[in-house]
């Protein structure tokens, strides 16, 4: 375990605590987009099975748990909770989930390591976890007014990422680990997805105003 | 390489 690997897990289990401590306690839902929270779950749910199959340490299996929990209580809250699904801005999270599952499953079928169950949802899972945020993205964009809470759970989440990339370069050098290409590829396209936000959450911070998306 | 095998990234 590495600098860039803790710091970027613990960013994002930063990113998780922040919109469950949100949800649980403003018990506001508002600007939070239950397509990306749903595809979070389909993530977690595929590329975690392994916690039934291989030990890899205690920090490992409590990790996944806790991402697996997380995600599935932010889907209950928004779907269920009789308050705050009343904050759910339905008309403005349109996002279809099978524009995004479709292709990833296709391209896990077409590119993938070994052709097993467990590594086909592997795959699915990295190429799924690229593209999760984009439902987000565009919500952020078109509701314009991001609340803190909300601004600060998406920039968490591109910290994480981008700490992945840095572990990923060190481990190259350190531990001659080689990452294979497609969680490369998928990694980068991922982090590359945030550049645009970081740029505007930089700037409302340099000039201390109220982060805003461009229409 | 069964160090990529083992899938010790979350």
């Amino acid at each position: 375990m590495n600098i860039f690997r803790l710091a970027g897990d613990m960013t994002h289990l930063a990113s998780v605590l922040v919109l469950l401590l949100k949800i649980h306690t403003i018990k506001s839902c508002a600007g939070v987009s239950l397509k990306t929270q749903e595809l979070y779950a389909l993530v977690f749910a595929t590329r975690y099975l392994d916690i039934f199959t291989d030990f890899i340490s205690v920090y490992n299996t409590v990790m996944k748990l806790i991402f697996l929990g997380s995600s599935f209580s932010i889907v209950w809250y928004i779907r269920r909770h009789k308050i705050v699904r009343r904050s759910y801005d339905k008309e403005q999270d349109t996002f279809r989930h099978y524009f995004l599952v479709l292709p990833c499953l296709l391209l896990a079928l077409l590119i993938h390591e070994k052709f097993t169950v467990k590594e086909l949802l592997w795959t699915f899972s990295i190429y799924l976890e690229a593209v999760a945020i984009l439902p987000q993205l565009v919500l952020l964009q078109r509701t314009r007014n991001i609340d803190n809470l909300t601004g600060q759970y998406v920039f968490l989440l591109g910290a994480y990422r981008s700490l992945y990339i840095l572990n990923w370069i060190y481990r190259y050098f350190t531990e001659r680990h080689f990452v294979h290409w497609i969680t490369w590829i998928a990694g980068l396209v991922q982090t590359l997805l945030y550049a645009d936000f970081f740029y505007y959450y930089f700037e409302s911070w340099k000039n201390n105003v109220k982060l805003q998306l461009p229409a | 390489n069964s160090n990529q095998d083992l899938k010790d990234e979350l």
